[in-house]
């Protein structure tokens, strides 16, 4: 692996602060999660409890999915049911101290990262647009 | 700027080739693209007309916007709008014989772009998820 300045960034400086993130609630009703992803024109945002720590993800995808009947959109169903019930779970999450190459990786299959520290507490969220930044403007040196 | 084989690859070499690309056509109610979007799992995806000649791309943001009304998501009117009504033209689009800096700084602000020759013919689409591969491959070499 070549030794460059850009492999000894860490998540920290590459993430896009948690003030600056668009996130839900738990308990949010699905109509809010919908409506809150549409206006901020996010597909997809974390997801956190009361206590601010991270518990997941939730996108346009899940939510349509999770209404969509054998005839219809089913509308009604948005105030039926909360992001907790569609909430996606299982996917990355990389510390703040990780380096560039970690956060590379995970961006491989993932438009962005959460950075999430050892007591669940929400960081920030590194997106696959900065990870490009930094490789145009290295390989433009 | 570094010489690098990678900097050769062209559109064509990084592209997803038009059969295996989800798309909708101008005439298609939204309620058909809507259907397409969450079914496929795609955020946005490439507008063709009835010669498969591009025209732009949609996505379920720009369609729930256009439903959005003051009090609900007004789902009647997917069956009234056409993919025409709500398409985003102004997108960048390469052709197969351009290289890759020029697809990695197109994909700077755009999760993918369409791939179209002179005659406005429909060739494929280069991702984010290719750039960022060719990129961690070359960085791990
Ligand atoms: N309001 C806006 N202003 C300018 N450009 C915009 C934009 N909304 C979207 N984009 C562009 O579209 C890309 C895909 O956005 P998407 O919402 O699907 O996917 C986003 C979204 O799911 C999430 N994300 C980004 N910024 C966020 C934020 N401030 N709060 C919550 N989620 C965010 O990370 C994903 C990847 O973001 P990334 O920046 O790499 O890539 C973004 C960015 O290049
Ligand atoms: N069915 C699936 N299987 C595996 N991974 C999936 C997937 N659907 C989405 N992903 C992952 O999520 C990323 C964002 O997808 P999105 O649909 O927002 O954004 C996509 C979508 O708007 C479009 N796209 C990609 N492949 C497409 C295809 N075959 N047909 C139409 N549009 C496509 O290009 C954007 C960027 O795609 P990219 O591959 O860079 O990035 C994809 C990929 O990493």
């Amino acid at each position: 692996i070549k030794d460059l300045p850009l492999l000894q960034m860490t998540a920290e400086s590459l993430m896009v602060s948690s003030e600056k993130v668009a996130h839900v609630q738990l308990n949010n009703p699905l109509e809010h999660a919908l409506l809150i992803l549409v206006t901020s024109g996010y597909s997809a945002i974390p997801v956190l409890d009361t206590r601010y720590k991270f518990k997941g993800i939730i996108g346009k995808n899940a939510i349509l999915n999770e209404i969509l009947g054998l005839e219809r959109f089913e509308m009604e169903r948005l105030s039926e049911v909360t992001v907790e019930d569609v909430l996606m779970r299982d996917i990355p999450s990389v510390n703040k101290s990780d380096h560039f190459l970690t956060c590379l990786k995970n961006v491989l299959d993932h438009p962005f990262l959460c950075v999430v520290d050892q007591e669940g507490n929400f960081d920030g969220i590194v997106t696959r647009r900065e990870i490009l930044k930094q490789l145009n403007k290295y390989i433009h040196v």
